[in-house]
């Protein structure tokens, strides 16, 4: 995954990801794909959650899966949800789950639960720092002010790490793959490298759904597991998404 | 230019969003009405995807069945009595995903809790 938080210079901020899922399930040697990518993507769906006949939220799901990878609450904040990988990660949390030991969320239906109980960019990031988790995981996420943009690295009982945009120091984005933002990634995934050298490209004055997404189509950021990007503006509440093909040559993540 | 050797990088890309070029397509909007009982509020974007979730159901029970047919076996027998511990309304939600659907109680949450277990 690649999840980005921008802001141009006026202080509007986007809220950008691509969703790549389905690493070491199924390799179609005829067609070059991986297996469970190509089954997710036709079960890519937006949902529009309402209460009250009023829109509390929005998400980008697979049909099936209830929890929430890519959201926005429209004039408050938006999250995206990066995997990050670990050997003490979800496979334990989960057995400790199923063991009886429930004091944890589940990571993808907090989200959800903070979509729905939280107001604000602050609460969000109160609730996403704090609460106690099944798995390791990036939380990213972006509010309505000039500078609401961080990436919160979380280990499943405890905080590991905030990055959060550094304005006064002329930081304008922040920008999760699946690696700690306080090492390298490793050689053969170093995707942070090239969205970091498109987004600078870029730059601050064309900040933008047409110039992240281009970030967002630049291989291997555009990868073989890419199934969605999803853009998002909380202002307007703006949620478009697309899903993907990445035409050969590609890498496989 | 492009990287002709993995892993295939390439120059920046410039004029992809207007002519939505590497997409498959934009997906459908559901809306899920969170007034509606939780066990029938995702029965219209099930009703839609049906035939995409039962394969994509189908392509995970081969996959972890190669592993070992019995994990499956647990799935169906052990899972669905877990899903009364989810808080709610997942529980509940999930539940009604998989009437709707037709699949069993632990299939539907097999899938749910891919994401979780896949960060090893």
């Amino acid at each position: 995954c690649t999840s980005i938080v921008a802001q141009d210079d006026a202080g509007k901020l986007y809220h950008a990801r691509n969703l790549d899922f389905g690493l070491f399930m199924g390799w179609d040697v005829k067609n070059h794909t991986w297996l469970i990518t190509e089954y997710l993507r036709p079960l890519v769906v937006n949902v529009n959650f309402t209460r009250g006949g009023k829109t509390a939220y929005k998400s980008v799901n697979f049909a099936g899966y209830i929890g929430l990878l890519t959201g926005i609450k429209p004039n408050a904040f938006t999250i995206t949800l990066n995997e990050r990988f670990n050997i003490d990660g979800g496979f334990v949390g989960m057995l400790e789950w199923i063991m009886g030991q429930r004091d944890g969320h589940w990571t993808s239906f907090l989200t959800r639960t903070v979509m729905d109980k939280a107001s604000s960019y602050d609460e969000a990031m109160s609730m996403l720092t704090k609460e106690v988790i099944l798995a390791p995981v990036y939380y990213i996420v972006g509010g309505v002010k000039s500078g609401e943009g961080a990436v919160v690295t979380r280990d499943r009982t405890k905080l590991d790490n905030v990055m959060a945009m550094n304005t006064t120091a002329g930081e304008w984005y922040v920008l999760e793959t699946n690696y700690d933002n306080w090492t390298n990634p490793p050689f053969f995934d170093d995707r942070r490298a090239d969205a970091k050298k498109c987004m600078d490209y870029s730059g601050k004055k064309g900040v933008g759904f047409p110039s992240i997404f281009d970030v967002l189509s630049t291989k291997p950021v555009l990868n073989q597991l890419t199934t969605y990007t999803a853009l998002m503006q909380v202002n307007a509440g703006t949620l478009e998404t697309y899903i993907r093909e990445c035409p050969h040559p590609c890498y496989p993540w | 230019n492009a990287q002709v050797l993995p892993p295939y990088t390439e120059d920046c890309q410039h004029g992809m969003y207007a002519n939505h070029a590497r997409c498959a397509g934009m997906p459908p909007t559901f809306e899920v009405n969170l007034d509606q009982d939780p066990s029938v509020r995702w029965n219209g974007v099930v009703q839609h995807k049906k035939k995409e979730l039962v394969a994509m159901i189908g392509q995970i029970k081969l996959l972890v069945g190669a592993i070992s047919p019995k994990i499956i076996t647990a799935v169906d027998q052990y899972l669905p009595e877990l899903i009364q511990k989810l808080p709610e309304p997942y529980g509940a939600e999930i539940q009604g995903i998989a009437k709707a659907s037709g699949l069993p109680d632990g299939e539907i949450l097999l899938f749910n809790i891919f994401y979780e277990i896949f960060t090893v």
